[in-house]
């Protein structure tokens, strides 16, 4: 079970936190401010009040025993910065940084962040989707009867074609992506691709529909 | 072909209209900013400095044309609640709102915005889901190489299963949802069902297989 780190409790570190939290994970929350580690002390495993661009701050926080650490520093950049290049020195694994421009998205990146997310450009996105396609994304992602799942291609289907697998009319499931061992995604993948060992179907369809391949 | 106008071109604002312009959509961006006009007014249809807040600009930009209209005003609550009075009260048929905390998205559902976003802790959501699952769904959106669209379903493809029709294979494309004029969802459609007239697919799939498509 991995760990997670926050470092930021704005609304967006704030979410980030208490929602892996609510899914079973281990999160510690970090803030200077006393008034936000204290509001959010409930909502996650830990929290603690540092500050981020001190380095002894952060050995004394055992932050390298995290697995995934999450700079949500909004207004101050140089911050936002200083955290990210310390925790990649300090041999963090895996570094998500939320940047408020694209500048400031560009030099995370080269310091070392491993995702840059950009809240607002992002949801705006995916805003003009939802309102062109109708919800079904919501309505997938929402609705209780459909689930989208990752499924280990299963032995049986090595080496076979999607045309030969058939799962739309076999099985009512929709494959709308392979992931490979190599963790390449492979989005509407062609009729005539193959399985490959190691490969990760991530299909959409009924829950029903879905336990029973599962049981095959 | 549906209208959209985007009111307050801040980075959520710039990215719906910007997004939507991209998929093909009529864009009016309007913003009381004459340089944040002039930086879209090459991203969009049309781009408009007016003050959102006067029911007499709202009129002369005919914004009751429109079928959805975004507010995407941030700092300022009140001209973010105001507007959204306004266009209610003009009786514009969708109203998408930024909220900046819960107490304004309480605010503004109340006054009749049909859908709150709430970017930043909404991508707190979805960045804390992709931690634990990689999400498909996020990677297709917020990727420039794919799109989700609605197609309406062409003569030629009316009385034809999605089997004959072999979208994947002929088009590389992915069939997620059929809408029937009736307006009910089938998602992950079985590959016996039959296209009707007045259907509208929803598919996936990349931006020239999915222009190659609507030129048939
Ligand atoms: N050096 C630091 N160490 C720890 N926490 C910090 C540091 N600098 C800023 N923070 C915290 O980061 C949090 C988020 O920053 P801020 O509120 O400026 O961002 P924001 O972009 O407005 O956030 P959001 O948009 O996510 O609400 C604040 O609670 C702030 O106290
Ligand atoms: N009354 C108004 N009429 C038209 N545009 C307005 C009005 N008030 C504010 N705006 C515009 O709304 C835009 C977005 O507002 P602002 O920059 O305060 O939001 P923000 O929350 O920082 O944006 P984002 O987080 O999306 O970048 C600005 O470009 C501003 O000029």
């Amino acid at each position: 079970p991995r760990q997670f780190a926050v470092i930021g409790i704005g609304r967006f570190g704030a979410s980030v936190a208490t929602t892996l939290y609510e899914m079973g994970n281990d999160v510690l929350a970090i803030d200077s401010s006393e008034a936000k580690v204290e509001g959010i002390v409930d909502k996650v495993t830990h929290a603690a009040v540092a500050d981020s661009t001190s380095e002894i701050a952060l050995k004394s926080l055992g932050i390298t025993n995290f697995d995934v650490v999450i700079v949500s520093i909004g207004q101050d950049i140089q911050a936002s910065i200083l955290t990210t290049l310390l925790l990649k020195e300090l041999g963090v694994g895996y570094i998500v940084a939320k940047a408020r421009t694209m500048l400031h998205g560009k030099v995370l990146q080269k310091i070392g962040a491993d995702r840059i997310v950009f809240p607002e450009r992002d949801m705006g996105i995916r805003v003009a989707h939802n309102l062109v396609a109708a919800n079904v994304l919501d309505f997938i992602e929402l609705s209780p009867e459909y689930s989208i799942v990752e499924i280990i291609v299963p032995q049986y289907m090595v080496g076979k074609s999607l045309r030969e697998l058939d799962l739309r009319a076999r099985h009512d499931l929709n494959v709308l992506a392979i992931r490979s061992a190599d963790k390449k995604i492979n989005v509407t993948p062609a009729a005539t691709d193959r399985m490959q060992r190691g490969d990760v179907m991530i299909v959409v369809g009924k829950n029903d529909k879905i336990q029973a391949l599962s049981r095959e």
